[in-house]
């Protein structure tokens, strides 16, 4: 699978980046957190699409901001 | 209902429409 960069996706529409982010966030998320994957990365993908890029890159990153999500989320449903 | 709508889910494969207001 070709890598997302920058570049790649400023070729596509604003609607279909965060689609393309999504595709490669949610494996990434789902093997973190199976059951609210698709919450969580529903979540992230309203952050900068420059952000998103650094999730793909860096594990740790990504971990933070899905633990984050996931206190969002936590904090939302009590 | 109100309560369910937030976060959006995203799903693999299904086009993603996000929180925009279309």
């Amino acid at each position: 699978q070709e890598a997302l960069t920058a570049s790649v996706l400023a070729d596509a529409p604003p609607q279909e980046q965060k689609q393309m982010l999504g595709e490669r966030l949610f494996p990434l998320i789902q093997a973190m957190n199976p059951s609210l994957a698709g919450k969580i990365t529903g979540m992230l993908l309203e952050i900068d699409k420059s952000e998103l890029l650094h999730m793909l890159e860096s594990p740790e990153f990504l971990r933070s901001k899905v633990d984050e999500a996931v206190a969002v989320l936590w904090a939302y449903q009590a | 209902s109100s309560h369910a709508s937030w976060p959006p889910e995203f799903q693999p494969g299904v086009p993603w429409k996000g929180i925009q207001n279309i």
